[in-house]
This record gives structure tokens, C-alpha cells and sequence, in this order.
């Protein structure tokens, strides 16, 4: 599942 | 980005600066713990070191200055400016028993053993307890002015829409990460016995106190 290797949120 | 994320960020951003009024305006920190803010710039601090690094968008980096320079300029303000008003004697939660765990863990579990990452998901688990002092050094008073119980309620409510935020995303996106969710939801959690408090009082005009 995609999403952590940027984090974009604050 | 979504409309639970952007009113979550305005949310602490609002936080933010309700406590930098409540300090100004009362010239006074008493009722804030220095503790908690002090882990909150450790948070900030940890979390945006890929703020020159990785650009994300104008938004992004923009807010990223403003909280770390606020998260600073509180404790300028607690620690220097208004110091002979901060209640060192009420904030007596013992750091260390925070901090130490917490960075313990962010080793085990992480996303990848590289240090940006082990300093973001430090960050991550360290802002979900970070506000346990104040709610201790709350408990121990007994009570909280009201701008600062409005400060917790918006620093609470940021977190909360950051769960609906990632439900959001989940559906819409297929974005989902387990560490920030799962922190998210402790921190949110913490703040339960708080945001009943704050309801059934603040909101009925009355001052938060706690029931002895």
C-alpha cells in the first residue's frame, strides 16, 4: 500500500 | 489533499496561535505546560527535516515554517520572556518516561530503518503522547482557563480530522499508513475524557474544572 515513502502531511 | 486534512491543519494551526494569544495577551503561561510544548517543538522538529530537502507544494513548506517557528517561539516566550509565570511546581509529568519509550519503539517500528524515517515515525509517536502533561498538570490544578481549554480543543479536534482525512484517503486514494493511523488514534483518544469536559462545560459558559 503506497503512502509512506514521502510524507506529505503536516 | 482533502477537506478533513485542510480543516484538521487550520485547526492546529488555530491551536497554535490561540496559545501564543492566551501567553501574549495574560503576558502570563500559567496553566500551559512546558513540558508538552517542549515535545511539540521536538515533534516539529523531528518530523520537517526534509523541509529543504523534499518539496512538496508552496502549502506544505509554508505551514512547516510556521509551526516550527511558533512551537519555538512558545517556548521563547514560556521558558525566557514571561518565565517567572510558568508553574514549574504543577508540571511534573516525568519526560523521560515518554520520550525513552517512544524512541525505543520508533527503532522497532518504523517504514525503513533510515534515519529521516526513524526521526519522522519518532515524531509520529512522540506527538501522541506529547499532551499528556498538560492534561496531568489539568488534573493536578483541577482546572484550565478557558482560552487555553479552547487551545486544547482545537489542538485535540486537529488530530481527530486527520482520521477522517486518512479514511478519505483510504477510500479515495488507496493511501494508507498504519503507523500514522494508529498513533493518530491514540493521540485522539487521549483527549476523550478532555473534549467531554470541554462540551458539557465550556460550551454551557462555564469554566473547565475538574470534578474534585
Amino acid at each position: 500500500c503506497k503512502g509512506h515513502e514521502t510524507h506529505d502531511e503536516l | 489533499m482533502n477537506v478533513f486534512r485542510l480543516t484538521g491543519d487550520i485547526a492546529h494551526l488555530l491551536a497554535i496561535i490561540l496559545l501564543l494569544m492566551k501567553i501574549w495577551k495574560t503576558r502570563s503561561c500559567a496553566g500551559v505546560s512546558g513540558k508538552s510544548q517542549m515535545m511539540f517543538a521536538l515533534v516539529f522538529t523531528t518530523r520537517y527535516l526534509d523541509l529543504i530537502t523534499n518539496f512538496i507544494s508552496l502549502y506544505n513548506t509554508t505551514m512547516k515554517m510556521i509551526f516550527i517557528a511558533s512551537s519555538y517561539g512558545t517556548l521563547y516566550l514560556m521558558f525566557l520572556k514571561f518565565r517567572a509565570t510558568y508553574d514549574s511546581n504543577h508540571d511534573t509529568f516525568r519526560m523521560e518516561f515518554l520520550v525513552v519509550p517512544v524512541a525505543g519503539l520508533s527503532f522497532l517500528v518504523n517504514h525503513d530503518f533510515s534515519p529521516l524515517e526513524i526521526l519522522w515515525t519518532f515524531s509520529i509517536y512522540l506527538e501522541s503522547v506529547a499532551i499528556l502533561p498538560q492534561l496531568f498538570m489539568i488534573s493536578k490544578t483541577g482546572e484550565a482557563e478557558t482560552i487555553t481549554s479552547h487551545y486544547l480543543f482545537a489542538l485535540g479536534s486537529y488530530r481527530a480530522l486527520y482520521i477522517l482525512n486518512w479514511v478519505y484517503r483510504f477510500y479515495f486514494e488507496g493511501f494508507f499508513d498504519l503507523i500514522a493511523v494508529v498513533a493518530g488514534c491514540v493521540q485522539t483518544v487521549l483527549y476523550c475524557d478532555f473534549f467531554y469536559l470541554y462540551i458539557t462545560k465550556v460550551w454551557k459558559g462555564k469554566k473547565l474544572t475538574l470534578p474534585a
